[in-house]
């Protein structure tokens, strides 16, 4: 307990994190697309969470907008909600489906990954 | 098609224990039914007639391996050759059946609906892959010097689209002869003969190389009797979106055409089961809603 105090948490707080990339396992299968997606079944798509409060940190790589936002948020936060926590960076994965025709398809789709998030 | 995989030492060990041959010297690859198990839904429930359930071919799956394995290395798969920078790549199966009338076999016409083509896509090249049986017992009267030529045309024309040569060496093993049709969308665009099926057809014979003579294609395996789904011919179109393609466009498209499958059964059905008309009482029976 001593150690954590040492490392400056408030006591009694729920701290809330900070904006971050989160796990988010996407199974197709219990989604009910497996009639139609032959590969893959699941993907690790990622998911953005968390707050955007004031200072903004500089990997966070907010826009300006952002960054006038979030410290108009800090001085009345009834006034102006905080900017968001959003995937800034994705990638493509690879899908073999099945086409409305029922030809085998390969394609890739964008956006499908999260590899980085920010404050916007 | 350049072997383009990027094997890490545990697939290739897995790779190597995944060559089982078939009875009938198919190769299959347990990858294929690692992503295929027997409980899939596609391959649980063949559409219509189990001789069509959709069946990847080695070609789309190792396709599919090699991309997905780049992309998790950080590799754009539309850099390797083998995707010509395309990335959408649909195969279109064979339709055709083999031409009974002549015997020997001399001409092979391949068909393929290729309606579901996007039109707002780029094509940026198109193939058609054939596999070639070994051609099993008539091997003796193949024993001869000088080369095959394979010649493709479209049906009904006969300005060669595509050709090359096969090895009399080579053809008593099988294998995938791979032609570029590219030129067949440029010139023949797809005919349409009812608006929603787009056809295109090739037709294909084989000639001694010294002289003119065509060849029974049987003789080279060429002939579509008993083949199976994955031994079919295919036509591979390469594509490139500029538009960003969108996941659900993908699920609509294929919610409409089951619908208008089921709504044909269904009236198809309501036809069978209703009572002729004029006899009094025996008017239709209303369908509970």
């Amino acid at each position: 307990t001593a150690l954590t105090n040492r490392h400056g948490k408030r006591h009694g707080k729920k701290s809330k994190t900070r904006c971050s990339k989160k796990a988010l396992h996407v199974n197709f299968k219990e989604l009910g697309w497996d009639d139609w997606i032959i590969a893959p079944l699941d993907y690790e798509a990622y998911h953005c969470e968390g707050v955007c409060d004031f200072p903004l940190r500089s990997h966070l790589e907010p826009t300006n907008h952002a960054i006038i936002q979030t410290l108009m948020n800090s001085m009345d936060p009834s006034s102006t909600p905080p900017s968001c926590c959003v995937p800034t960076k994705l990638s493509p994965i690879s899908i073999l489906y099945i086409d409305s025709g029922n030809n085998v398809v390969y394609k890739q789709y964008e956006d499908m990954v999260v590899e980085q998030c920010g404050c916007r | 098609f350049q072997s383009a995989a990027i094997i890490t030492p545990s697939a290739q060990k897995r790779n190597r224990e995944a060559r089982i041959p078939h009875q009938d010297g198919q190769r299959s690859s347990k990858f294929f039914r690692d992503i295929f198990p027997s409980s899939h839904p596609i391959a649980g429930h063949p559409k219509e007639d189990p001789k069509d359930a959709i069946v990847p071919h080695e070609y789309m799956l190792s396709i599919y391996r090699t991309y997905s394995a780049a992309e998790k290395l950080g590799l754009n798969a539309s850099f390797f050759r083998s995707s010509k920078s395309a990335n959408t790549i649909t195969s279109f199966v064979d339709r055709g059946t083999d031409n009974l009338l002549h015997s020997p076999l001399r001409r092979q016409k391949y068909l393929f609906d290729v309606s579901t083509l996007s039109e707002k896509e780029e094509l940026v090249g198109a193939e058609l892959r054939i596999f070639r049986r070994a051609p099993g017992g008539l091997q003796t009267s193949l024993q001869r010097t000088g080369l095959y030529n394979i010649q493709l045309y479209p049906c009904g024309s006969n300005r060669l689209l595509a050709s090359r040569s096969l090895d009399p060496l080579d053809s008593t093993k099988s294998g995938w002869e791979v032609l570029d049709v590219w030129e067949m969308f440029k010139v023949h665009p797809p005919r349409q003969q009812h608006h929603q099926h787009q056809q295109l057809c090739f037709q294909l014979r084989v000639t001694l190389s010294k002289s003119d003579t065509e060849v029974d294609l049987r003789q080279l395996g060429l002939d579509k009797s008993g083949r199976s789904q994955q031994d079919k011919a295919i036509l591979v179109a390469y594509t490139r979106s500029k538009k960003r393609e969108n996941l659900f466009n993908e699920m609509k498209e294929k919610i409409k055409s089951q619908r208008t499958v089921d709504e044909k059964e269904g009236k198809a059905a309501e036809e069978v089961s209703l009572p002729k008309r004029g006899v009094r009482g025996e008017g239709p029976r209303r369908r509970r809603r």
